[in-house]
Parts: C-alpha cells; structure tokens; sequence
C-alpha cells in the first residue's frame, strides 16, 4: 500500500513539466526515503534524478519498496487536471497495475480522481559517484534560462567557461558569435538574486544548447540554479524543490575528436 | 570538431 498526501500539489505538476520532454517513460521509485526518479533520455547523453523526501508529504505511507513505470506525457495530461492550489495524494495497491492521483481543492469542496495504467520499463540505472567539481555557479534560475534561450538563436552548442572573472557562456552559428559573461555578484538585495562562484580551478566544456534549454523547464521550481562543472565529468544543473528535495539534470559534455 | 559524449562513458550501469 502506498499513499501520499503533498498539499503543495503544484510542486508535483511542476516536476512533470520540467522532465517530461527529455524523457518519455520512467519508473518512480517509492521507499522510507521518499518518492524519487531516475531516468536518461532515449540518447544516453542527458540524465534526470528526483528526490521529493517523505518528510516533505504531510502524510507518507510506503509499506514496502515500490517502482511504478509511468508515461510521462500521460501522467501531465492528469496531473494538468488538478487545480495550482489543490492537494494531490498519490496511491498504490500493492501489486496493480494503476496508480491513482486524487486532487483536493482547498477548502474541500471538490474531490477528484484519476487512475492512470501503470506500464512495465526496463530502466537502467547509473551509478554516478559522490565528485569534486572544479567549479560550482549559483545564479538566478531565470537569469541561467533567458541565457540559455538567447544562445540557442545563435548557436547549437555552448561553451561554459568558469574562471576568476566569472562564469562565460559562449555560442557561435552561421550569422555570428555571442559572449555572455556574469560575474559574481553577492551584493544584492536577496539571496536569490546572487550570482556566486566558487572555483578550485578554471574550467570550460561545451555542451548542446538543446538539452540545457530542455533543463529550463524546471526554472518554476526553484528561484537559483546550481551548476557544478569539472572537465573530465558531465555537467550537474540543479534545482533544488523548497524543504523536499530536488531534481538534478546530468549532461555529457560534446568531447574533441 | 567536437562529437556528443554519451553518459554511459561516464558513469556505469548499476
């Protein structure tokens, strides 16, 4: 049996949106430890981890270990269904093949529930190890997505490169070239407005703009994002999800030939 | 020339 109650329900229809269109079908892992996802894109170049942690439910029952394979598009259409402000519980018979989703308004004048079919996935799991990053960039996460957009109007690929200055986003396409730099900046009025790195040593990989801009998508979770580069590993974008956990986006970098 | 590295050079299949 398998139940859980998240009355921040916008936060799991902000997931969906972020990770649906780089990956088609995962299979949600259920344990003491929370509700959480991995899953690559069909290619093997991009990866997405989730972690909503139990404490973050108001109520979280797992009796045992649970993986659940779920069309991602599918479950959006569904959880498009509940409303910004309502609670969403997420149940689980032991050994069926549906998984049902009910929504609560608020004030508890409408209950809704869908049953989704539940699909078997060969998922292959990785294993990535704990890391040393070279450099590590906190920056607003609409700052890092606007960047991302922009680029992608130029050029197929950028460059991130991460030295004392700051940290340069390169592009360059058949009309031109674009250089954006963003340097630390801790001297705003809130937190999430700073821009902070912390670097070991310099640092520059070129990755394709196609899958950073895919990761954009989950700039409503969280209003920083966390970059963490190091030249012989893929990148880590980070969105940390408030008080619960968070999702990660893995990227192979492009190599030299 | 750069070419796509793929994660799974990167990390292994648990």
């Amino acid at each position: 049996m398998l139940e859980l109650r998240l009355v921040q329900g916008s936060l799991l229809k902000k997931v969906l949106e972020a990770i649906r269109e780089l990956v088609n079908d995962a299979n949600f892992d259920c344990s003491a430890t929370g509700f959480s996802l991995q899953a690559m894109d069909s290619s093997h170049v991009a990866l997405v981890a989730l972690l909503l942690r139990s404490e973050g439910f108001e109520h979280y029952r797992c009796d045992r270990n649970l993986s659940m394979g779920m069309n991602l598009n599918n479950m959006a259409k569904m959880l498009r269904c509940a409303g910004n402000d309502d609670i969403i519980t997420i149940k689980a018979d032991d050994g069926s093949d549906t998984v049902t989703f009910m929504f609560e308004s608020p004030n508890q004048d409408k209950i809704a529930d869908f049953e989704m079919k539940l699909m078997d996935i060969d998922s292959e799991h990785l294993g990535i190890p704990d890391a040393e990053y070279h450099a590590i960039v906190r920056m607003p996460s609409a700052e890092f997505a606007r960047i991302c957009k922009d680029l992608s109007s130029i050029g197929d690929t950028v460059v991130i490169s991460v030295t004392k200055e700051g940290v340069k986003f390169s592009t360059a396409g058949d009309i031109g070239t674009a250089n954006i730099v963003c340097r630390q900046n801790k001297t705003v009025d809130k937190p999430e407005e700073a821009t902070v790195i912390e670097m070991q040593e310099p640092v520059s990989l070129t990755f394709a703009l196609r899958y950073m801009n895919s990761f954009t998508k989950a700039t409503p979770l969280s209003e920083t994002v966390t970059i963490s580069l190091s030249s012989e590993l893929p990148v880590v974008v980070e969105y940390k999800i408030a008080d619960m956990g968070y999702i990660r986006f893995y990227l192979a970098p492009k190599i030299e030939e | 020339d750069t070419k796509q590295g793929n994660l799974l050079a990167f990390f292994k299949k648990i």
